[in-house]
């Protein structure tokens, strides 16, 4: 299982612009 | 065509549109000692994203509290005190209900979105790192 930290900083990732 | 961090002064989305102007930014608010402000910001945008499918449910929940832990129940904290208190005292009652909802942070986002939009996002396009990079 993921860590809250974890999670959260997935969170983060998934919501910035993808490379160009 | 008009150069990445050109359009990065054009708006606070232009520039959290684009990965470096993302990573500039940051590193920026860290100098200033509030890089949550940005990370609450995208943690929101992917809050409201996650997909609503089987088992999703449990992992929102513990998202949704561990945003809330880090971010709006310390009141010392940059982003807790830039968020009205009626906003936190609606997430927290979420929270507690364990009423998640994929809209539940947006009000906060907002309230977050305009402080970075009047405050931090002006003084960072006048700062050493932006006018270095530029």
């Amino acid at each position: 299982l993921d860590s809250e930290d974890d999670l959260l900083q997935k969170c983060i990732t998934s919501a910035m612009p993808k490379q160009r | 065509p008009t150069p990445p961090y050109l359009k990065w002064a054009e708006s606070l989305h232009s520039l959290l549109d684009d990965q470096d102007g993302i990573h500039l930014f940051r590193t920026f608010l860290k100098q200033e000692d509030c890089a949550d402000l940005l990370d609450f910001w995208f943690a929101c945008s992917g809050f409201r994203k996650l997909e609503t499918s089987e088992g999703n449910e449990e992992k929102k929940l513990k998202l949704a509290k561990a945003i809330y832990k880090k971010y709006i129940l310390d009141s010392n904290g940059i982003v807790s005190r830039q968020i009205k208190p009626a906003t936190k005292s609606f997430i927290k009652d979420c929270v507690v209900r364990l009423h998640i909802d994929p809209a539940m942070f947006d009000q906060a986002q907002t309230e977050i979105q305009t402080m970075m939009e009047e405050n931090t996002y002006p003084v960072f396009l006048k700062s050493d790192i932006y006018l270095e990079y530029t």
